[in-house]
Parts: C-alpha cells; sequence; structure tokens
C-alpha cells in the first residue's frame, strides 16, 4: 500500500503512521520534535518531521528493511497505541478522490 | 466598454453572454472598474498546473504552489496515458487567464496571481491533504479544490482526522488570521441520485460548497442537491448546452484551449475567481465574512423544479441551487461595505442515546430536541449559519433511509436522502450532515430529526442508536440581519466601488509558515552527487601530493651520490607528456652568483617539468618564490619580479 512518509507525506510504498503528540505545558517544540523521534525510534520507525502546518501532528514512516509488513504494524500499534504522551494515533490509508 | 484581443473570448459566454443576456457571473461591470483580483492569490488544487503556458505563465506565482506527488516545488502537471491531467490547468485557466495577449481566452480574476499544488496525481493520504490545504497558506488566500471522494451514490466520505484539523488551521490561521477560503465542487453523482451531504468536503461548514447550473440556470443532469450548498454558478449541461471556455494544456493533444470544460470542477474555480474579485476590494473580509456576503447576495430565479423555500430570515434556499447564482457584480458590492461579522458562536446538544426502531415508510421516527435560552446564554448564540446532525443508525441497506431536520421556524432541510445504489450494510457511523438552509434565523426552539426507512424491506430494519444536535452562528440578532441585507441592496448601484471610499481593513497577523526546510529528492541527490565528487578529487589530489612527496624524498636520499633520475624517454620528454611534479626550488645560496643558463627562454618560462637534473633540490627554507624568481632572464624580471614574486 504506497502511503506517505517525508515531510510532504509522501513516500513510495511503506507503511505509515500521523501521531499526534501531546505538546505538554511550556514544552518547546524542539522538545517535541525530540519526543516524536525517540517515540518513533520506539516504535520501530522514521521520524519525517510535521505534518503540514500542524503543531504536534507527526508523519512515522516504515524504515526500509526487510521487516516484515506485520511485524512492524504490530510493533507500531503497540507502541503508538500505549504511550501517554500520544494523544491520538492512525496508520495511514490511501484515499480515493476523483476530479469533478 | 472593455474589449479582449483573445480568440475565445466571445465564446466564453459565463463572463458576458450575448446569446442569453443575464446567463452569466455579471463580471464586466467591476471589471470596467479595475476590480480584477490584484493583490489576491488563488491555489487550485489539483492534477497540476501547466503554469509555462502563455495564458498563465504572467500571472504564475511559485512561491504559492507546491508538488505533493513528487515532492519538489514545481506543481508541473505529468502526461499519463489517458491524457487526464489537464484538469488543475483548465481550473487555472477560469481563474486567472491572461486578458489581452492574443491567446485563449480570459480569466475571471485575471488580475489575480494563480499557484498549484499537485496532488491528486498519484496516491493520497489523510496526512498529504492536510499538507495541501495549508500549504503555503500565507501567500495563498484561496484554495479552489475540484474534487472529492468518489459521486458514485454508494460513498459515503470526506477529509478524515488531519484533513479535518488542517481545514480548521485553514481558517483560524490562514491568510494572516482572517482564514484561508476553501471553495469545494458539490459533486457530479446526479445520475447516481447522489447528495452531496454524503461529501464531508462538501458538507463541512469551514468550506464553500458549489453547485453548478446550465446556460439556462437549470441544473445540469450530473448536479447533485444538497442542504448544506451555498451557491451555484455556471458550468456545461448536456450536449445541446456550451461548456465552459478555458485555457487547456498544451501537453499531448492538448492545444492550449478547450470548449469543453464542465460538471461541477468548473463551477468552484468560477466562484473562487469572484471571490478573488472580492478580496481585492476588500482583503480583511474573514472567511466567514465571504460566506455571509455569498448567501445575502446569490440570487434566486426562475426555476419551478427549484424547490425555493424562503426561510424565515427571508433568505430563499433550494436544495438544487443553494441560495442561488454568484452575481460578481452584487458580490463586489457587498464586500466594499462589508463590515466583520461577530465572533462564531456554537451550542452543542448532548449526545443523545435513543435506540429507536425506523418504521417503514408511510411511518416515520421522529426525535426532538429543545434550545432554550438558558443553552445558549453562555455562547451568545442568537441566529443560525450551519446547523449540523451527528447520527448513528444500523440498517442492512444504509440508501434505504431518508434523513430530515426541521429547525425552529419549521424550515425543513433533506440532509439524507435515499439512494438507490447505496446497499451499505454498516449504517452511518457517527456521520455528520449539515444543513444551511437556516442560515440568519433564531437559534431557539425546538429542533426536529425524522427518520425514514423507504426500502422494500417487510419488517422494520434499522435503529436509530443516537444523535447529537450542534448549532454554528452569531451574536447577530434577526434585526441586525435585516438591517445589513438593507444596507447591502443600497450598494448594489455601485456608488460605493470608487477608489475613493474604503472602509478601514485590520492588516492582519503575522503568522510564520513554519514549513521546515525540507530538502527535495532532487537537490539531495545533487548533493550527494556533489559530495562524492568532492571526496574523489580529495582523495586522488592527496594521493598525487603524497607520491610526489615520497619522489622528492627519494631524491634528497641521493643527494650523496649521484642520483639516477629515471631515465625518461626522449619522446616522452618532447611531446611533454609525462606527467612529473617535481619542486619549485633548485635550493641555490641566493647569494651565490648565479650563472645565467643558457638555454631557450620558454623553458624556464613553461616551470620546473622541462627543467634538466641538479637543477633542482630542496633546501628547505628555501620559498618557492625566490627559486623561481631564480631562473627568470634578468631582462624579463625588470619590473617582473614584483609581479611574479
Amino acid at each position: 500500500v504506497a502511503t506517505p512518509g517525508g515531510p510532504s507525506g509522501h513516500s513510495p510504498g511503506g507503511l505509515s503512521w500521523a501521531v499526534h503528540l501531546d505538546s505538554g505545558a511550556g514544552e518547546g517544540l524542539k522538545m517535541l520534535e525530540q519526543q516524536a523521534d525517540a517515540l518513533a525510534q520506539a516504535a520501530g520507525l522514521v521520524n519525517t518531521g510535521r505534518i503540514g502546518e500542524l503543531q504536534g501532528h507527526y508523519l512515522f514512516v516504515q524504515p526500509a528493511g526487510p521487516k516484515p509488513v506485520e511485524v512492524i504494524r504490530r510493533q507500531a500499534e503497540a507502541v503508538l497505541g500505549m504511550h501517554k504522551a500520544v494523544r491520538w494515533h492512525s496508520e495511514q490509508r490511501l484515499l480515493k478522490r476523483a476530479k469533478r | 466598454s472593455l474589449h479582449f484581443n483573445d480568440p475565445k473570448y466571445p465564446q466564453q459566454w459565463h463572463l458576458n453572454n450575448r446569446r442569453s443576456p443575464g446567463r452569466d457571473i455579471n463580471v464586466t461591470g467591476v471589471w470596467e472598474r479595475n476590480v480584477t483580483g490584484q493583490g489576491v492569490t488563488v491555489v487550485v488544487v489539483d492534477d497540476g498546473v501547466e503554469h509555462t503556458i502563455q495564458d498563465i505563465a504572467p500571472n504564475y506565482s511559485p512561491e504559492g504552489s507546491y508538488d505533493l506527488n513528487s515532492n519538489d516545488p514545481d506543481p508541473m502537471p505529468h502526461p499519463d496515458e489517458e491524457n487526464g491531467n489537464h484538469h488543475g490547468t483548465r481550473c487555472a485557466g477560469e481563474i486567472a487567464a491572461v486578458p489581452n495577449n492574443s491567446f485563449c481566452a480570459v480569466g475571471v480574476a485575471y488580475g489575480s496571481r494563480i499557484a498549484g499544488i499537485r496532488v491528486l496525481d498519484g496516491p493520497l493520504t489523510d496526512s498529504m491533504e492536510a499538507v495541501a490545504f495549508n500549504k503555503h497558506y500565507q501567500i495563498n488566500d484561496i484554495y479552489s479544490c475540484s474534487w472529492g471522494p468518489d459521486d458514485d451514490g454508494k460513498t459515503v466520505d470526506g477529509p478524515h482526522q488531519l484533513g479535518k484539523a488542517a481545514l480548521q488551521h485553514g481558517v483560524i490561521a490562514g491568510r494572516k488570521g482572517f482564514g484561508s477560503i476553501f471553495v469545494v465542487a458539490s459533486g457530479n453523482g446526479g445520475q447516481h441520485n447522489d447528495n452531496c451531504n454524503y461529501d464531508g468536503y462538501a458538507n463541512s461548514i469551514y468550506t464553500v460548497t458549489i453547485g453548478a447550473v446550465d446556460e439556462e440556470g437549470r441544473m445540469p443532469f450530473y448536479a447533485e442537491e444538497c442542504a448544506s450548498m451555498l451557491a451555484v454558478t455556471f458550468s456545461g449541461g448536456d450536449k445541446m448546452l456550451r461548456s465552459i471556455v478555458t485555457t487547456d494544456w498544451d501537453l499531448q493533444k492538448g492545444t492550449g484551449c478547450t470548449e469543453g470544460h464542465t460538471g461541477t470542477s468548473a463551477a468552484a474555480p468560477l466562484a473562487a475567481g469572484m471571490i478573488a474579485l472580492m478580496l481585492q476590494v476588500r482583503p480583511c473580509l474573514t472567511w466567514r465574512d465571504v460566506q455571509h456576503i455569498i448567501v445575502f447576495t446569490a440570487t434566486q430565479y426562475e426555476d419551478r423544479r427549484a424547490d425555493w423555500v424562503t426561510n424565515e430570515a427571508g433568505f430563499s434556499h433550494s436544495h438544487q441551487h443553494g441560495f442561488g447564482l454568484l452575481n460578481a457584480w452584487r458580490l463586489v458590492n457587498a464586500a466594499k461595505i462589508w463590515t466583520s461579522v461577530p465572533y462564531l458562536a456554537s451550542y452543542a446538544s448532548p449526545m443523545l442515546r435513543e435506540n429507536k426502531a425506523i418504521p417503514l415508510s408511510p411511518h416515520s421516527l421522529e426525535v426532538l430536541w429543545n434550545v432554550s435560552r438558558t443553552d445558549l446564554e453562555m455562547s451568545g448564540l442568537k441566529t443560525l449559519e450551519h446547523v449540523a446532525v451527528t447520527v448513528s443508525i444500523t440498517h442492512p441497506r444504509r440508501g434505504s433511509l431518508e434523513l430530515k431536520l426541521f429547525c425552529p421556524s419549521g424550515m425543513m432541510s433533506l440532509i439524507g436522502t435515499p439512494r438507490t445504489m447505496d446497499s451499505d450494510p454498516n449504517g452511518f457511523n457517527a456521520w455528520t450532515f449539515s444543513t444551511v438552509r437556516c442560515w440568519g434565523e433564531r437559534a431557539r426552539g425546538t429542533y426536529r430529526l425524522v427518520v425514514r426507512d423507504v426500502g422494500d424491506e417487510v419488517a422494520p430494519a434499522g435503529l436509530l442508536q443516537q444523535w447529537q444536535l450542534t448549532l454554528y452562528g452569531s451574536t447577530w440578532s434577526p434585526v441586525d440581519i435585516r438591517d445589513r441585507q438593507r444596507l447591502l441592496e443600497s450598494a448594489m448601484s455601485g456608488k460605493y466601488l470608487r477608489d475613493d471610499f474604503t472602509l478601514p481593513c485590520p492588516p492582519g497577523l503575522k503568522i510564520p509558515e513554519e514549513d521546515g526546510y525540507t530538502i527535495t529528492p532532487n537537490t539531495l541527490k545533487t548533493l550527494v552527487l556533489v559530495g562524492c565528487f568532492t571526496v574523489f578529487w580529495t582523495v586522488y589530489y592527496m594521493l598525487e601530493v603524497y607520491l610526489s612527496q615520497r619522489s622528492v624524498a627519494s631524491r634528497l636520499a641521493c643527494r650523496s651520490g649521484p642520483c639516477h633520475w629515471r631515465q625518461r624517454s626522449r619522446k616522452s620528454r618532447e611531446e611533454g607528456t609525462e606527467l612529473e611534479s617535481v619542486p619549485l626550488c633548485n635550493g641555490k645560496d641566493p647569494d651565490s652568483v648565479e650563472t645565467e643558463r643558457e638555454g631557450p627562454l620558454t623553458s624556464s618560462l613553461l616551470g620546473p617539468d622541462l627543467l634538466g637534473p641538479g637543477d633542482w633540490d630542496l633546501s628547505p627554507g628555501r620559498s618557492a618564490q625566490n627559486c623561481l624568481c631564480q631562473h627568470l632572464p634578468p631582462d624579463l624580471l625588470q619590473g617582473k619580479e614584483e609581479q611574479i614574486c
């Protein structure tokens, strides 16, 4: 399933997750970025950066490598589902859109 | 009084209809007053914009553009086998095609800037949509989106979590805080009796939903009905009627001009162009001001099948045409004198659990919710704009359901229509319908939701699990609304459309675009290449220096006895092909009288490799500079010394 990665949320192939992190009071942007990087790593993914202009929203993509998709998905869901700083997360799926 | 040399302008009936006067967007009057969209940027979010084409290039805005499919700043469309990626370029031409360039056509806002965000030509996800909706949102004022979920009469879809968040962020922080204007096409599912309330982009409160009418003002075969449609404008109709003439791409079979642009895709950009004209005369209009001006100025017109109903606030609405036809003259004159509406107020009922069976037609399930004065005290909400209903319903065939909402005034909105194609067994799971038909009416009172099962099941099969009512509006009173209506009518003479009349307009907020600098793959590849190249040559030169040092060292070792220079073949010496780096110095003591060596001047000038053996040796501390100077004949040195040394 071709799903996003990269700052424009686009990358060939691979899984990806959108994650909304709780930006704790007073926590700076830098701190949030570091937290996102650490969380992505823990989930076995790569943090490609903030999604557009949405504060606290990050895109994690599957790293290149031989790991089976199911293993990646299980690990990601387990980590993202349990982490207290994650307010919301969602695996990115392809949307069907038609020109009018 | 305006004349354009663009060859297809006479065929652009939507701009100025000579065949059926009045059947156009009534824009020439504002053009005559130099309202052409100056200073406004419209971005077409689509499959790309061929910005190199003559009709677009002068108005193109690279700083507002991006390509999310290839992740680079250039939204040029990529030809594909179906010759299909001309859609964005056509929409762009409708908005800002350059006039008087003897090429093709003229855009509604031909003085505006046009940008492109290429996002439809490849896999599209929620996060990509979110990026698109806020891309360069301090540069792009209006986002024109002529696309949406499938119009197949059985899809229920819209922006997902991130797309919704981006739309909301756009109206809050976009356009210096006045709010991005999102214009969407209502959909082409007419033949599948689709309804744009099943499309979350069309029924979002943050978007301006635009439908289409043909040159005769009728709802074309492809158009959809919808209670959340704000207005309509022109597009193509059936074969007998003319379509929209606009710029086209010139790739593949494209000629740079087309007379066949149609569908609600063609209507939305015309609306976006008219909104650009409004923003030229009043840049500080908020996203809600724009919606209000559309509601106040759209014109109802004769169409028996349109089922016009006038609501309590005096606005006429039709499920087919919204509040009516957009009229550029009315929109711009209203914008010129418009003062901002009060802040957005909202009220949400609790989640109302019902778990009631939905009876078969002709019976229906009716549930009520009363909104009291106390309920509204907190928000100050007095009159309505959008009314939204979020429902969860189970039913084995979703297309059998019909939903109607009655506002306290009794105004009925058909928010969910039966769809014969929709056999989805999953019903509705917290799907939000909305209506604009109660715009301007009082918010207080009892709201009624009526659900019917029009299927041919033998027994009731549907269950209304729960629902929630959400009201959006402002502190405006009905009197305020009537006053504003009167004020606008007084402006329609055009008396305020003069340069010397301008209401104060706040400059807006400086909101930094937090675009993290993103290196595009192309840039990355270039950097990697340059890097490799640099590393390679560095290694090569280091090797060369090392080897030459070594050879020098070996020469030094020869100082004690005669050294045997490597016999260089006469041939290679003559040809000078033999590459050898030798030090610059002969090391002789500068004081010693230097017997001038005879020999061709060139030899010494050509530098070291042509000098004979023994000429050189390396005494440390000798600067190459002295050495070199000693080899130049004295007459050459006159005055040269300084230069050369």
